[in-house]
């Protein structure tokens, strides 16, 4: 398995703010929790409906999610199961090692 | 062999040396290769050198790819333009006008530790690998530790960041070298392209403030130009702009450092997607991502043989 399999169960939220209020509550969130920011690269770049992707340890996904429902704040999630995603990206590389 | 090398799909570090040797040794009217550096953990920075042989003072372009070691599509992409030069030279009259008047500096990978960790241990890695003294962190990001407004808006001082822009400019070996080797050819550099991914975008000086630049108006048209280019190949809109305004604030840039190093043409690529894979673009998507590139870099190549 690639990378240890480290990645199962992270996900990627899709976050946008709505307002001054969401941004505020968002950068707090996102400070206290570590996620790794895809965009923008850090949490001080975050801005009124520009949208945040961030990379979400498995651990963390429920928490966040309850989070972003208690603040309304919209998301969506991109990728349910990052090592799924990063197994078909290169997919082709361990069925070649294969060969 | 070169001929069987596959353009699309990622190849790790190793497998990407290997083929830069391979170019070398099996094109040498075309191909030149060159080391500018070591990297912090003392790996070769190497460096293809596109170009027909001729006077040594030809204009040059310059292109990076991999300054962020998660960014794979963007080393794959300078992979693919080295192919695509070589192989269209004998029957593309535009590519061999450009390698005649022009050389072309290929750097694949910027970043060889950070590339060569993302493929071994964190797949999501961006800085440098190089060690801070005071914290546990590791890493500089390289595209905040150039010489222009170092490590002001946009940038981070705190080491564990993934902005952070080093104890000083030009701390790491990779930016050093690289700066080091443009300074010495400025007066042939014409352009400077930093490949990066995602947000599908064109970014030109400046980064670091909400100005405009002198020649703003032979960079834009350079840039509409190369965009339109892009979207001919399979109808994909990229945006462009000044960095700062289309994406956001940031100091200690390569675009910025370049143009302010009297590079006139600085562009930095945002490829693919806009974030329904994210840095996970499928080895599908990385003939259709190069090839519309491909049409844009030629579209700004060729504007520099022309006045402005």
């Amino acid at each position: 398995s690639l990378y240890s399999n480290r990645y199962t169960g992270d996900q990627v939220f899709r976050i946008t703010p709505g307002n001054d209020e969401e941004v505020h509550a968002l950068r707090k969130m996102l400070t206290r929790m570590k996620v790794d920011f895809w965009q923008p690269n850090s949490v001080s770049l975050i801005c009124q409906n520009a949208t945040v992707d961030v990379h979400v340890k498995r651990n963390d996904t429920r928490g966040l999610r309850a989070h972003l429902k208690q603040e309304n704040i919209h998301y969506g999630v991109l990728i349910s199961n990052l090592q799924k995603e990063i197994e078909k990206q290169t997919g082709s590389h361990s069925s070649r090692k294969r060969r | 062999s070169e001929s069987q090398y596959d353009y699309e799909v990622y190849h790790s570090l190793e497998e990407i040396q290997s083929w830069m040797f391979e170019m070398n040794r099996t094109h040498p009217y075309l191909v030149d290769m060159f080391s500018v550096g070591k990297s912090y953990e003392g790996r070769p920075l190497y460096v293809l050198q596109l170009g027909k042989r001729s006077r040594p003072q030809k204009k040059a372009v310059w292109i990076d790819c991999g300054v962020h070691a998660r960014e794979w599509i963007g080393p794959a992409f300078c992979q693919w333009f080295v192919k695509e030069a070589i192989n269209s030279y004998l029957y593309d009259s535009a590519m061999r006008r450009l390698l005649n008047q022009l050389n072309f500096y290929i750097m694949p990978v910027f970043n060889v530790d950070g590339y060569h960790f993302s493929w071994t241990t964190d797949r999501f890695w961006r800085k440098t690998r190089s060690k801070n003294h005071k914290f546990h962190c590791r890493g500089v990001d390289a595209n905040r530790n150039w010489k222009v407004k170092w490590c002001e808006e946009g940038a981070s001082s705190h080491p564990c960041d993934d902005t952070y822009c080093g104890p000083y400019p030009e701390s790491e070996p990779e930016v050093k070298a690289v700066a080091k080797f443009l300074r010495k050819h400025k007066k042939r550099v014409k352009a400077y392209i930093s490949i990066h991914a995602y947000a599908q975008m064109l970014l030109y000086p400046y980064s670091y403030k909400y100005a405009t630049i002198p020649n703003f108006n032979c960079v834009e048209s350079a840039a509409h130009n190369a965009v339109t280019a892009l979207y001919s190949a399979y109808g994909v809109k990229y945006r462009y702009g000044p960095a700062s305004t289309t994406l956001y604030v940031s100091s200690g840039s390569s675009i910025d450092w370049a143009y302010r190093n009297g590079i006139r043409y600085a562009f930095a690529f945002e490829l693919r997607d806009t974030g329904h894979f994210g840095f996970l673009l499928p080895e599908s998507l990385i003939s259709p991502t190069c090839t519309e590139t491909m049409r844009a870099v030629k579209a700004i190549a060729t504007g520099l043989l022309k006045k402005c």
